[in-house]
């Protein structure tokens, strides 16, 4: 059976940072928006669009936190500080 | 932090069930310094119940365990977590049983994380300073050390206040005292190396016999847990100093205020009757401290960390013309200073004569 070690890594790693930011950098809670707020972007679309900020900006958000390069991409040194064992509690929003 | 907070300062605890990796004993000694950690800065006292419903419910257990809303992750990754103040499952406290814990440096050291988790318990949310306690991701720190960064320690306080012995309470903005007025004088006085400190009140001043620089600052930005209104102090022979409130001690080693402390007097040898002590040195040479109250001091040998007998013994019959009581005194060059009010002795051991008497401030170059 053909190994892909890579591919298994990539994987893995794509897993770990999307559990690690759904822990620890859900979207903050704020009252004034319960989850859901107008698309002002577009007048015409007059929809909704969820609150839910992209793994881009949590990775950010992470990154600022522990004091690394704010890439926004999980690089070695996001990832190393995600492996590390730690509190449950989450980093932003949720703990209040 | 999540305001307000508890609403009281006496808040209970319960152990709901042990680790098996570790004896009940030192679980729960874990369990109680790592409270200890917190109500050594605030005024919140903890007590543990056996039974019922606590505010603070601890409890081992491993991936998706009771009631509880968070799951666990089998080993590594998340070691416990904890919930802000509040009614059913705020304050409570859960460890994963699925991480080795340890009393040491092994594994996971069972007080540091109770002490971590307890800072949420309290209100406390993560903090990004790599120093703090409260810091998301697990660091073994000496246990030596106490374990709180100033970051941890003003935290906590913006949400209960300081410490609240009665003795520390003064007026919100005491006036700092002016280190040259005419009638100064000191609380307590101690070497530290070189230096020679001199504490009134909440502040120190910082004298470096070959410098002509005085610095004065907050007792509490070197040793943010020591009480203000230090009574006594004293260098060892270990390069620690020894803080004397009421009847309870502090051990600082640089800016390390040692885990355990304070303590109280009595751990030294003091009877219960002794309530405190108004000056203490160590004479370098002989390493023998003399505990000065009222008009009589005990002496206590550093070597085998015990008191003398025969102590207390009348001060003036030893130091003759150290006729008044002792608010503060420290030994440089082989001579001992002697402060009351605004007076200082100088006085020689060897020859057990007063050589002179000064101002109390003449060290600050005034």
């Amino acid at each position: 059976v053909p190994v892909h070690p890579e591919n298994d890594s990539q994987e893995d790693n794509a897993k770990l940072v999307q559990d690690y930011l759904n822990k620890f950098y859900a979207v903050e809670s704020d009252p004034n928006q319960l989850g859901l707020k107008i698309n002002v972007s577009d007048p015409k679309k007059l929809g909704w669009k969820t609150n839910a900020e992209s793994t881009t900006q949590k990775l950010q958000k992470m990154q600022q936190f522990f004091g690394l390069k704010v890439t926004g991409k999980p690089d070695t040194e996001t990832l190393e500080m995600m492996k590390k064992p730690r509190c449950g509690v989450p980093d932003v929003g949720l703990y209040g | 932090v999540t305001l307000p907070g508890w609403k009281r300062n006496n808040l209970t605890y319960r152990i709901v069930n042990h680790t098996p990796d570790m004896s009940k004993k030192d679980v729960d000694k874990a369990v109680e310094k790592a409270f200890e950690v917190w109500s050594s800065v605030t005024p919140l006292v903890f007590s543990r119940i056996h039974e019922g419903i606590a505010d603070i419910m601890i409890a081992f257990g491993t991936k998706a365990h009771g009631h509880c809303p968070r799951y666990f992750d089998g080993p590594l990754g998340i070691l416990a977590h904890a919930f802000p103040p509040g009614i059913g499952f705020g304050g409570d406290v859960h460890f994963d049983e699925d991480e080795d814990w340890t009393a040491g440096s092994a594994g996971f050291n069972l007080f540091l994380v109770a002490a971590h988790e307890f800072g949420h318990a309290l209100g406390l949310s993560h903090s990004n300073d790599q120093r703090a306690l409260m810091f998301p991701n697990y660091a073994y720190v000496s246990l030596s050390e106490f374990p709180l960064s100033p970051d941890d320690i003003s935290g906590i306080q913006s949400i209960y206040g300081s410490p609240s012995n009665a003795p520390d309470k003064r007026p919100p903005t005491p006036a700092s005292p002016k280190a040259c007025g005419s009638h100064m004088s000191f609380n307590a006085i101690t070497t530290l190396r070189r230096e020679v400190i001199f504490l009134k009140g909440r502040h120190l001043w910082r004298v470096y016999p070959d410098n002509l620089g005085v610095e004065r600052e907050l007792i509490s930005t070197f040793w943010p847990t020591v009480s203000p209104g230090i009574e006594a102090a004293y260098e060892n022979n270990k390069d620690q100093i020894l803080f004397f409130k009421g009847n309870r001690f502090w051990v600082v080693s640089g800016y390390r205020v040692l885990l355990g402390y304070p303590k109280s007097i009595n751990t030294l040898g003091f009877p219960k009757g002794v309530k405190k002590i108004d000056a203490a040195v160590c004479n370098k040479n002989t390493g023998k401290t003399d505990f000065f109250i009222g008009d009589k001091y005990w002496r206590f040998d550093e070597n085998s960390q015990s008191m003398e007998k025969g102590y207390p013994r009348q001060t003036v019959k030893d130091f003759p013309g150290i006729n008044q009581k002792v608010d503060a005194v420290f030994q440089q060059k082989g001579l001992f200073y002697f402060f009351h009010g605004s007076k200082q002795w100088e006085f020689d051991p060897t020859t057990k004569k007063v050589i002179r008497e000064i101002k109390s401030n003449s060290w600050f170059n005034c």
